[in-house]
């Protein structure tokens, strides 16, 4: 099931499975590149990286308007690239129970996909930080997922705890919409979930914490994971958003993602089950046991 | 035990709780407020499953909590070559295949079900990138990896030894691990 790539010219696509989900990753670059449904035959081509916004410091003639702990406002359009030279897969796990693909698109990202036997989600466990800083650059990191889906620039999203939303690119339902922040004017908070579908899949992403998301072109759909700036915001808070940590070189954030490709009429059903039990999940506690089994039934 | 009906809350509404929108010593202080309440939490869980728990005079041990599973931190599970994990589940249906992942210093392990019956086990490395996240506060080499079901509004409880010997590494299960480079 697993393929290791043995030299640059004979490298080939890793792959992971479970009996629900196959993750293919591209043999050069490390990324997720395709996900199949291997019970409903979906396929999905799909690639997921890391990227980050540049902050703005204020350059706008109206306003000089900055991004901090009230505001995201990045000063371009698209988002700087993550990467590292060569593949980002450091290492392969298969096993019986579960099975992982570690990644590094950085000193400060990591990520680790598992797929965990009979489970119908992938994992995404993303490890972001400290953001650097020494350069002055305030960044806001995002993981985006770009696939061939045609999604008519609509996206679902669970805002405020209430009822799944559509959002739909620069728009609004109720008033005409004068654009003028092109990326933070179409995010949305997500608060447990966020996904894209065309007529026959849906790529349903949970989230373990509350996060913005987008999805700012067809087929795509991002999650801003971390950000660290160094300019106030003038909103009041009176500080930059630029912890220092216990360590006092900045936070390090670990989360997950649970990714799900289902048809859109399963998904209802199937994301609602699956956030059921990870925002409920089994509460764990331990003891010191010097009990046989017998002596502890 | 009295402190069961105790009202214990680890909630926090204000978005400066939780979005960064507070200054640092705001952000500290919400931090200490919802480590109290959740400390109170764990209380409340501890005295309900000792309640239940309970055989004659025997009182179980005082449940443990960690609450930095996510980095591979947890003493009792590092310390100990036998403990029990005790799981409970507050869906109102029976909860199968969670899989649970606990920072351990041995290189194989038993795991025994409420039935008595030996569960499946991985055993996977902990990462160079969780060592430098969780720094000097914890030290576990490895990860055991099982899976459990609980019962609705129930709860489980698995006993785990740390194995000595080849008799109990038939439950060790195979892996290939493989680092590119």
């Amino acid at each position: 099931s697993m393929m290791i790539p043995q030299s640059p010219m004979m490298r080939e696509d890793t792959e992971i499975h479970n009996e629900h989900l196959s993750l293919i990753f591209d043999s050069t670059t490390g990324l997720l590149k395709t996900i199949t449904n291997l019970k409903t035959k979906l396929i999905l081509n799909v690639q997921q990286a890391f990227h980050w916004y540049n902050s703005s410091t204020g350059n706008n003639d109206d306003s000089t308007q900055k991004s901090g702990a009230y505001i995201f406002r990045p000063n371009d359009t698209e988002p700087l690239p993550i990467t590292t030279k060569g593949s980002v897969i450091t290492k392969v796990v298969t096993g019986e129970l579960v099975q992982e693909v570690h990644q590094v698109f950085s000193d400060w990202v990591t990520q680790v996909i598992r797929l965990y036997a009979g489970q119908r989600y992938a994992e995404l466990e993303w490890t972001v930080g400290p953001i650097p800083f020494k350069d002055g650059l305030g960044k806001e990191i995002i993981t985006r997922f770009d696939s061939d889906m045609q999604t008519d620039n609509k996206f679902y999203t669970d805002s405020n705890g209430r009822e799944i939303l559509e959002r739909q690119l620069n728009h609004r339902l109720t008033w005409k919409l004068n654009q003028t922040e092109p990326v933070a004017g179409n995010y949305y908070p997500v608060n447990s979930r966020i996904f894209i579908k065309d007529k026959s899949r849906q790529l349903t992403v949970l989230t373990d914490r509350s996060q913005g998301g987008s999805s700012l072109k067809n087929g795509s759909l991002e999650l801003m994971v971390h950000r660290r700036m160094f300019y106030d915001d003038n909103f009041g808070v009176g500080e930059a958003l630029n912890e220092s940590g216990v360590f006092g070189d900045g936070l390090v954030a670990r989360g997950k993602h649970y990714l799900m490709l289902e048809s859109p009429a399963d998904s209802s059903q199937l994301h609602r089950n699956l956030g059921e039990q990870l925002y409920m999940a089994p509460a764990v506690s331990f003891t010191p046991n010097t009990f046989s089994t017998q002596d502890w039934s | 035990s009295s402190q069961t009906f105790r009202e214990a809350m680890a909630v926090a509404q204000h978005h400066d709780a939780v979005s960064g929108t507070e200054k640092q010593h705001v952000a500290n202080d919400y931090a200490m407020r919802l480590h109290a309440g959740a400390v109170e939490c764990q209380e409340v869980v501890s005295h309900a499953l000792a309640s239940k728990m309970k055989k004659g005079s025997v009182d179980p041990p005082a449940a443990q909590f960690c609450s930095y599973l996510n980095i591979s931190i947890c003493a009792t599970t590092e310390e100990n070559d036998r403990f029990s994990v005790t799981v409970y589940n507050p869906l109102a249906r029976q909860v199968t295949g969670h899989y649970l992942r606990l920072p351990v210093n041995g290189q194989s392990y038993t795991v025994s079900a409420p039935n008595g019956k030996p569960v499946q086990t991985q055993m996977l490395k902990v990462t160079a990138q969780t060592a430098k996240v969780r720094g000097p506060r914890g030290n576990a080499t490895s990860e055991l990896v099982f899976p459990v079901t609980v019962e609705a509004l129930g709860f489980s409880t698995y006993l785990i030894t740390k194995a000595t010997g080849r008799a109990s590494r038939s439950l060790f299960m195979p892996q290939v691990e493989t680092n590119v480079v």
